[in-house]
């Protein structure tokens, strides 16, 4: 990726960052959709030997030959038996039977975790700069789990097996479902596995915000990232007649407008169909549309083909509107003709003058790239958020890391729309998801490991977590650009990941196998249901009171049912959780501070200083919510933070009312 | 032929999850027991994939009588429909 590093301090720390032995013998296995080895960003110029450790393999198949692999992409594999039982045959003349990315996804993602550095990487000129991936020593094991009919848990299952067995360190997973429990979701029960044998998994949060419970891999031994903006953006304004201009993003690079303003319609104007402003397939009359600007409006299909469909048309350009479900999010595509998108309120007004005018007009001018901008980062409106709809009472996402307008290696087999009508090719691209976000978090987990061999998965996302900002520099908190407002725990979980202070946290909050399995009883499984997630028989003591409040997460979510507390006003809860920390830093005294915003909570710990003299040295502390009762739907936030003057060791507090 | 390819066509895929504590000491090998369970309720039903790190068992496709049957046998933890992921 070009610019995050940046962004994440890890170019201006390139010193704290290790570049040992260890970094490079940290293994990143891929689930997606495969990787294009021809990509610059696989060069393995520099690295050593493939370490020893690694039991993988090349898999040879369509397109794909053993020396497709090197030391930077060291294992390729692909998992198709569950798909074509499915399906039938994969169709060879559409997609590669063989570990080949012919969608760009697997690349972009494999690239954005640990591709190597390619000098003066760009789309069309966009985004022009370095990229690498997070962790460029890192080596990069490739499972091809997702065809163009989907992902079948079945291939994912066999490629978390495979994975396991292979030695990777770090599980990369940027793909989801829906939700279901724990021991009927086959990424939660094969991350389980793999977080038993040390394995860090880093999952998609999803990208059904900005509503409330939309999240995907919420299992509490899965790591679970949400999307952020960066500082970047990539402007190209709709001047429309009346002399206004309207700020909106582009990728386009291609023939240029005439300089002059262009007819502009509404697609709803020119469609008899009742979406018509949708710019579906089909949808728009070439009558009404030929060498016009069309608006289209967000949503359903996508934003790219939506520029296609106005090409088709014979349409000049495109002015794609946001509606309310984006807001003023912004996501920039390379898109086939003239093309900007704009926010809901540039996109209202635009409508308006249309409907006012009698013959409006538009011109789009584009202005390539733009760093520096502020605010940023902004939760992003389409990163799924909590509650967590399995266990309200952990909160995820975990964190955010950046995940809009990315830039990262992409496959040579199709063009940066990903539409196949799209002849164009390209060594990079920009897209966004929390697709994006996940693999920043799967890299920067690798130089962690690479960086404190000996910590467990739980130790490396409490680093990444509790050393996450929630406030810009400035001091201001966090927003989130789906309301323009502060965003919440439920929106940015433990907050921003901040590479460079995860390396030095000074606590951790640590988590065995045995662990999850005392949660696992806690949520009361049923014995069958406990060994169907940890394959092996566990019996839950059933002298012993399992909470789930006492899983030593690095975050706190209490969720209070109204009904439970009676419907009177004087009613209150008190929940108490347990946690531990573990000294990874040199001795040290640790205050704890809290801060909550709403009076119906009264948050105290116990004890509120806790001493450490040695490296792994644990001592615990007991939180106790005094929580009054709210209607049904409230929220409030808060932070508990230890400090010892050197390191701030920061939890999240999300209190419902549900 | 008619009724087995009826069967055939309204099959859909499972993941099996097996107690292995459970496999009876007259089979060398788990894959062998997986075979076996998987035949006592299907004679043409055939293992997708058999997984030993990520879960102990295996996926097939069976019709809803078929996965029924099998999660009542003994050893069976789970018949588990399979499910479709998409990427973010």
């Amino acid at each position: 990726t070009t610019r995050t590093p940046e962004f994440l301090g890890l170019g201006q720390n390139a010193d704290l960052i290790p570049e040992s032995d260890s970094a490079s013998d940290v293994v990143i296995g891929v689930l997606d959709t495969g990787a294009w080895p021809e990509s610059k960003s696989f060069d393995d110029s520099g690295l050593g030997p493939v370490p020893d450790s690694w039991k993988g393999a090349c898999e040879t198949g369509t397109n794909f030959t053993s020396s497709s692999c090197n030391k930077k992409l060291i294992g390729a594999r692909y998992f198709y038996n569950g798909y074509e039982a499915t399906l039938g045959p994969i169709d060879t003349s559409k997609e590669s039977k063989s570990p080949r990315d012919d969608d760009g996804h697997g690349t972009h993602t494999s690239t954005t975790a640990a591709g190597s550095v390619v000098e003066r990487a760009s789309l069309f000129d966009y985004a022009e700069g370095n990229a690498r991936g997070m962790a460029t020593r890192a080596r990069v094991a490739a499972y091809k789990v997702c065809w163009i009919g989907g992902c079948f848990s079945t291939d994912i299952l066999a490629a978390i097996d495979k994975a396991i067995e292979d030695g990777v360190n770090v599980m990369s997973m940027s793909l989801g479902g829906g939700t279901s429990d724990f021991y009927r979701d086959s990424v939660a029960i094969g991350a389980f596995a793999a977080m038993e044998k040390g394995i860090l998994i880093s999952c998609s949060a999803g990208n059904a915000g900005p509503s409330s419970y939309s999240l995907s891999n919420v299992a509490p031994w899965i790591t679970t990232v949400g999307a952020g903006t960066l500082d970047r953006d990539f402007p190209a304004y709709a001047s429309i007649g009346n002399g206004q201009n309207y700020s909106g993003v582009s990728l386009y690079r291609g023939s240029e407008l005439p300089g002059k303003l262009l007819p502009l319609i509404y697609a709803a104007n020119a469609s008899n169909s009742t979406n018509g402003n949708l710019c579906m397939m089909g949808t728009l009359t070439p009558d009404k549309v030929r060498g016009k600007i069309v608006l289209c409006d967000r949503g359903v299909n996508p934003r790219v083909q939506k520029g296609a469909v106005v090409k088709a048309a014979g349409g000049a350009g495109m002015v794609l509107s946001n509606t309310a479900a984006n807001g003023e999010e912004l996501v920039a595509d390379a898109h086939l003709l003239p093309a900007t998108s704009v926010g809901q309120n540039s996109g209202d007004a635009i409508k308006k003058y249309i409907s006012t005018e009698s013959d409006p007009t538009v011109t789009i001018l584009f202005e390539g790239t733009k760093v520096g901008v502020k605010p940023s980062p902004v939760v992003a409106a389409f990163s799924s958020r909590g509650p967590n709809s399995i266990t309200p009472n952990i909160l995820k996402p975990d964190l955010i890391a950046p995940g809009v307008n990315i830039l990262a290696g992409w496959s040579g087999a199709v063009g940066p729309t990903g539409l196949a009508t799209d002849p164009r090719r390209v060594e990079f691209n920009i897209i966004s998801g929390t697709s994006m976000s996940c693999p920043h978090v799967s890299g920067l987990a690798a130089l962690l490991k690479g960086a404190h061999p000996d910590w467990s998965p739980a130790a490396i996302r409490s680093a990444l977590m509790t050393t996450a900002y929630v406030q810009y520099k400035d001091g201001q908190n966090l927003l989130d650009i789906a309301t323009g407002k502060e965003s919440t725990p439920f929106d940015h979980g433990a907050g921003h990941v901040d590479p460079v202070k995860a390396l030095n946290p000074g606590l951790v909050y640590d988590l065995t196998a045995d662990d999850y399995l005392s949660f696992l009883c806690a949520l009361n499984y049923t014995a069958q249901q406990i060994n169907s997630v940890a394959r092996r028989k566990f019996d839950c003591d059933a002298s012993k009171k399992y909470s789930v409040n006492d899983l030593n997460y690095p975050s706190f979510a209490v969720n209070i049912e109204t009904s439970r507390i009676g419907s009177g006003s004087g009613g209150f809860t008190v929940v108490k959780h347990t946690r531990t920390l573990t000294n990874v830093a040199a001795k040290g005294d640790y205050m704890v501070s809290i801060t909550t915003m709403s009076p119906a909570v009264k948050i105290s710990v116990e004890p509120q200083m806790l001493s450490f003299s040695e490296v792994n040295e644990k001592k615990s502390y007991t939180v106790t919510f005094t929580v009054s009762s709210m209607p049904s739907d409230e929220n409030s936030f808060g932070r508990l933070e230890w400090s010892d003057g050197k390191h701030i060791v920061a939890s999240p507090i999300a209190i419902s009312w549900s | 032929a008619a009724a087995e390819a009826k069967q055939k066509s309204e099959r859909a895929t499972y993941i099996v999850h097996m107690d292995k504590s459970e496999m009876p000491t007259s089979f060398e090998h788990h894959t062998h027991w997986y075979d076996s369970s998987l035949k006592s309720v299907s004679d043409s039903a055939r293992i997708i994939y058999t997984y030993n790190n990520a879960i102990h068992g295996f996926s097939t496709r069976l019709s809803p009588q078929e996965a029924d049957s099998l999660a009542a046998q003994p050893g069976i933890l789970s018949v588990l429909p399979e499910l479709r992921y998409e990427l973010h």
